[in-house]
């Protein structure tokens, strides 16, 4: 499908950004669905050092396999000594049985693996993503194939974090990518940096938890 | 599918994360609907590295006078209190950055309804709870023949009430007696809500008005149950606008809605987030899976 921004949406896309430290992102190709030959559908947001992270999880009672993954892992190590998160959209790896579970943690092994040398950790250290048609198998080959272009793709600049955001849209008309600065009473001297993204046009009445 | 990922280089201590980030998310993205449907995979992922934080700066945090904040959302104990943690100056700032920031976000993604040419903001305000005005936001934000009705620019106030009425958890006075509840009626609400609490919503003190995006007088559609005579060619002109907002008041007591210091009476708000429902929604939903 045509990825070109409405006219009308183009002033909801940033042309610059002000990015967290020690945060990179990016994407890459991995053809996860089969009629995207062109697109990315793979992204990568990752902090250079392990940190502190939580998430809010939907609470419908059929959790894709990525929710179930990235539930567990916080429920091991809670809040601490996180990456970052794999994000792959064109398949929701939902209602997919064991395997979709095992696909989903093979992501999370994958990622890891490329960013600690090819060391196997206790506990990933990567959360999972994914969205797309639920009831779908993912083709896992072409996902870990493509997790080591994902590494060569990252960096901290604005056209990082956009590539990243438009490859977790499906449809999405533009991508969605906010980032702004703040200081805090006690150091007004200090400026930290907040940046987001996010994606969903439809299938949306979230109520996470 | 909803899926988020939030970042920054402030210093979070770990155990205040969680605490942060579900109190953030309930008045950003689980206040907006595009079409009902809750997604098997809705996530929201938030990640701070302290990268920016002095190397003698503290982590923000919350202390915690509950041993477990986030048991109120399981007790079934009515007589159990949420404590609210102390926060410092530092965390209260950032819980408003972050709030404000998910906010904006979650609004981008309503921008992108498929199909759709309408923001709709719901402003619910009620003289009972914020349980009550969002309960009444959410239905009215489901409704697919309010959503419908935007779409066709048709100010049909009368779905929106109707949405309002069947609201799962919403009751009036004629729903319910004193007389009901001495024979355990109450249960079936399986969180004991006191008895004045109950009646939620009265049907003859509800009003609901049009918004103009563009700052312009309110449109009063109705008040205090009472229709009005509304003028029409006002109305298709607000509802020409790709904005709007639908304020709807939900009172149960006959005072003024409008302080004398021109303040609205009512405290409790619950604010939600929709667009309309178009012909291309179907379109799109018709044929997704090619």
């Amino acid at each position: 499908a045509d990825r070109t921004i409405p006219a009308a949406k183009q002033k909801y896309v940033p042309t610059s950004g002000t990015y967290p430290k020690g945060f990179l992102a990016g994407s890459a190709f991995a053809g996860v669905k089969a009629s995207n030959t062109k697109y990315d559908d793979l992204a990568l947001v990752v902090s250079e050092e392990p940190c502190p992270a939580t998430a809010v999880f939907t609470q419908n009672i059929f959790k894709a396999a990525p929710v179930q993954v990235s539930q567990q892992l916080l429920r091991k190590s809670p809040s601490q000594g996180f990456r970052g998160v794999v994000v792959n959209s064109g398949c929701a790896n939902a209602v997919t049985g064991v395997e979709g579970r095992e696909h989903a943690e093979i992501m999370a092994r994958t990622t890891d693996g490329a960013f600690n040398n090819g060391e196997n950790q206790e506990s990933p250290s990567t959360l999972v993503m994914s969205t797309g048609v639920i009831g779908q198998k993912l083709p896992i080959e072409k996902i870990t194939s493509a997790i080591p272009k994902l590494k060569s793709n990252i960096g901290n600049t604005h056209e990082h974090w956009l590539n990243a955001a438009n490859a977790i849209c499906t449809t999405d008309t533009f991508p969605k990518l906010i980032s702004r600065q703040f200081t805090l009473p006690s150091s007004p001297g200090t400026t930290y940096s907040i940046a987001g993204m996010t994606k969903g046009a439809g299938m949306i009445h979230p109520n996470m938890a | 599918t909803l899926l988020a990922i939030v970042c920054t280089d402030a210093k979070i201590d770990s155990e205040s994360m969680p605490f942060l980030l579900q109190k953030t998310v309930v008045d950003s993205f689980n206040s907006i609907s595009i079409d009902g449907d809750t997604s098997t995979n809705d996530t929201l992922a938030f990640f701070a590295n302290g990268a920016a934080a002095p190397a003698d700066a503290k982590p923000l945090s919350y202390t915690f006078k509950d041993p477990n904040p986030f048991q109120q959302y399981k007790s079934r104990n009515p007589d159990r209190r949420f404590v609210r943690p102390d926060m410092s100056p530092d965390m209260a700032t950032f819980e408003q950055v972050l709030s404000d920031f998910l906010k904006d976000l979650a609004k981008l993604v309503v921008r992108d309804g498929e199909g759709a040419t309408k923001f709709v903001t719901i402003r619910v305000r009620s003289d009972v709870s914020k349980v009550t005005a969002k309960r009444a936001a959410v239905s009215i934000a489901r409704s697919a023949l309010v959503k419908t009705a935007l779409y066709g620019k048709d100010a049909n106030w009368g779905r929106i009430l109707c949405a309002i009425g069947y609201a799962p958890g919403i009751m009036s006075s004629q729903t319910i007696s004193r007389k009901d509840l001495t024979k355990g009626m109450m249960i079936r609400t399986k969180t004991k809500i006191p008895y004045d609490k109950l009646h939620q919503v009265e049907p003859a003190m509800t009003s609901v008005s049009f918004i103009p995006a563009d700052g312009s007088e309110e449109l009063k559609l109705l008040v205090r149950g009472e229709p009005q005579d509304v003028d029409e060619v006002r109305a298709k002109e607000i509802l020409e606008m790709e904005d709007l907002e639908i304020l709807v008041r939900l009172e149960d007591r006959d005072e003024p809605a409008i302080n004398d210091d021109g303040k609205e009476r009512m405290t409790h708000e619950a604010v939600f987030w929709t667009c309309d429902f178009s012909h291309e929604y179907v379109t799109i939903n018709g044929d997704y899976r090619t």
